[in-house]
């Protein structure tokens, strides 16, 4: 594992403290996208499905399950959280899920002379999964426009995944420069999610970085 | 896996 995929990975996982902090500490999740964080714990289980028939290293395994067992978590917290009304959570998902798996049926790393039938239904679930993830973040971008005021703790936790994009991207540079390694559909649909990333990146400089006390 | 090279990113 090289550096980039490293620091990319702990930023991802500090996304999570992050969100996690907001929400058990301010004990509210007013400006956390509900309709995000479902879109997560739907990538991450159909993404990690793997984990039932393949093992990878030990780091790969406990990443995975603390993914699914944290975004499971803050799904359950921002949906029972009697103080969010959800009023600005309205970004119309099926818009993006629909899209994602339709693309997923037809371009995907299928290899049906070769694996079984429930393995490349697991190749479809892994390309849905990484097109569902470029465009999850919508919902809660749509969010952080609408409201005024937005905790700078929610914009840490935006930022810290955006930094995690921002260095797988670093990483398959190096990987495919070093190791030839190159999945097309992974680093497409990363450009993609970086590039969105970028709005925010504005957004967190107006309203975070300006005013810091200097 | 059954693509041509291993998934081991996350």
């Amino acid at each position: 594992m090289n550096i980039f995929r490293f620091v990319g990975d702990m930023s991802h996982l500090a996304s999570f403290f992050l969100l996690l902090a907001k929400l058990i500490y301010t004990k509210s999740s007013t400006g956390v996208s509900l309709k995000t964080q479902a879109l997560y714990l739907t990538v991450f289980v159909c993404r990690y499905l793997d984990l039932l028939v393949a093992f990878v290293s030990w780091y790969n395994e406990l990443m995975k399950i603390f993914f699914i067992a944290a975004s499971a978590y803050i799904v359950y917290v921002v949906a029972t959280s009697t103080r969010n009304s959800n009023a600005s959570d309205t970004y119309r998902v099926e818009f993006l899920v629909i899209p994602a798996l339709v693309l997923a049926c037809f371009v995907n790393e299928t290899h049906w002379s070769k694996g079984g039938w429930s393995l490349n239904v697991m190749e479809i679930l892994w390309a849905f999964s990484i097109y569902l993830e470029a465009v999850a973040v919508l919902p809660q971008l749509k969010m952080l426009h609408q409201l005024e005021d937005t905790t700078n703790i929610t914009m840490h936790y935006m930022a810290s995944l955006g930094i995690y994009r921002a260095f797988y991207l670093l990483n398959w540079v190096y990987r495919l420069y070093y190791e030839g390694y190159w999945h097309p559909i992974a680093v497409v649909a990363g450009i993609v999610q970086t590039l969105l990333y970028a709005d925010f990146f504005i957004l967190y400089y107006q309203s975070v970085l300006l005013r810091l006390p200097s | 896996a059954v693509a041509e090279e291993a998934k081991d990113e996350l």
